[in-house]
């Protein structure tokens, strides 16, 4: 169909009762009172596979798009790239990154990449 | 992605939003999928922000991601970011600025995590998302807890373009965003907001609850293969639903 899109508005599907929808979502309690190095761990460790097939795909998008301009940028200059933000976010992604085993500078790209994306 | 604040005829605020992301960020032709999409939803959790043992706020989020692009800070207010798309004062120059070391600017999800952390009433929260410097233009979608308490703000790098408040004395008793300026017409092929208005005026104010914005977010195009997750938030009672998404065919890529 061409647009505009003309679905009728849908009635009486919630609670959803099955399908996808139905995926029980993990919580994870991030405790401020710990030091921002140990707030992220276990959940870095837990979806570490994830966050690389994620990281991978970024990485590649990015590529074709800039042709590795961008990633060779924050690979080189990360310690410069990193030095404006807040201490705890630089914290923060550090624990990240060695808890999943990821490169620093693909965990900050990934955590710049919802506003990358806009652009 | 799109974002709703409703206000029931009993003066109760409801905030909603469905997620998309990876537009345009790689099609998988066999699956009629977005890679970036499909590799997100496994990543979705809900994360509770606790001090001395007590909740400061609740995020959806991704993991390895420690910004705030859904949230809700319990009894105070809720907080949805929706990208904006813009040439003229795009983030590319913010972006620029910030690599040659001019960093006066604020990335988003740095921004939204330490309101969460720091600012605990609706007008606060609306004043420094209004004002702060940021590295790219943004919708922020804010809901509080009083009749009246939602906003859509549209944000340039440097300052605010324009509000769209919840009023119903004027009759306007939800704000909706989709990635549009909504003194502009949305792009035809992505027009999000007419269906998604259409559905709320079909429910009507007496149906502004869960089940009837769950109802709208999952009319396509308004769900469509790029929708990750449905949230659905309440601040007066602290509830905070989410729901992953797929959108079966026939469903549109955006």
């Amino acid at each position: 169909q061409f647009p505009p899109y003309t679905q009728d508005c849908q009635q009486g599907l919630y609670p959803p009762t099955d399908g996808p929808a139905q995926t029980v979502i993990p919580t994870y309690t991030i405790n401020l009172d710990l030091p921002p190095e140990r707030r992220w761990v276990q959940l870095a460790r837990d979806k570490a596979r994830g966050i690389k097939e994620l990281i991978d795909v970024i990485k590649g998008l990015v590529r074709g798009f800039a042709g590795g301009i961008l990633i060779r940028i924050i690979d080189k200059d990360l310690p410069k790239l990193m030095g404006g933000l807040p201490e705890t976010a630089v914290a923060e992604m550090t624990a990240i990154s060695q808890a999943a085993d990821i490169p620093l500078g693909e965990i900050f790209l990934y955590n710049l990449f919802y506003e990358f994306d806009a652009f | 992605c799109t974002s709703i604040i409703a206000e029931d005829k009993h003066g109760e605020i409801f905030h909603a939003r469905n997620l998309d992301f990876g537009l345009l960020l790689g099609w998988d032709f066999k699956n009629d999928t977005w890679l970036l999409t499909e590799k997100l939803r496994p990543l979705i959790f809900n994360g509770e922000f606790v001090r001395e043992n007590k909740t400061v706020f609740k995020a959806v989020n991704f993991a390895g991601y420690i910004g705030v692009i859904t949230g809700l800070k319990p009894q105070k207010y809720s907080l949805t970011v929706n990208e904006r798309f813009t040439l003229k004062g795009s983030g590319i120059a913010g972006a620029i600025k910030w690599i040659l070391g001019t960093r006066t600017g604020n990335w988003m999800g740095f921004l939204t995590r330490k309101v969460f952390e720091t600012v605990d009433t609706f007008e606060d929260a609306k004043n420094i998302l209004s004002t702060k410097e940021l590295i790219g233009p943004i919708y922020f979608i804010l809901g509080g807890t009083k009749s009246g308490e939602g906003v859509t703000i549209t944000r340039s790098l440097d300052r605010t373009l324009d509000y769209n408040n919840l009023n119903v004395t004027n009759g306007t008793w939800f704000v909706l965003e989709t990635n549009y300026d909504r003194w502009k017409a949305p792009l035809f092929i992505d027009d999000r907001r007419t269906p998604a208005t259409k559905c709320m005026n079909v429910i009507g104010q007496g149906n502004a609850t869960f089940a009837g914005l769950f109802d709208v977010l999952n009319t396509k195009p308004v769900l469509n293969k790029l929708t990750a997750y449905t949230t659905l938030m309440h601040v007066k009672s602290g509830t905070m639903d989410t729901y992953i998404r797929y959108c079966a065919d026939p469903c549109w890529p955006w």
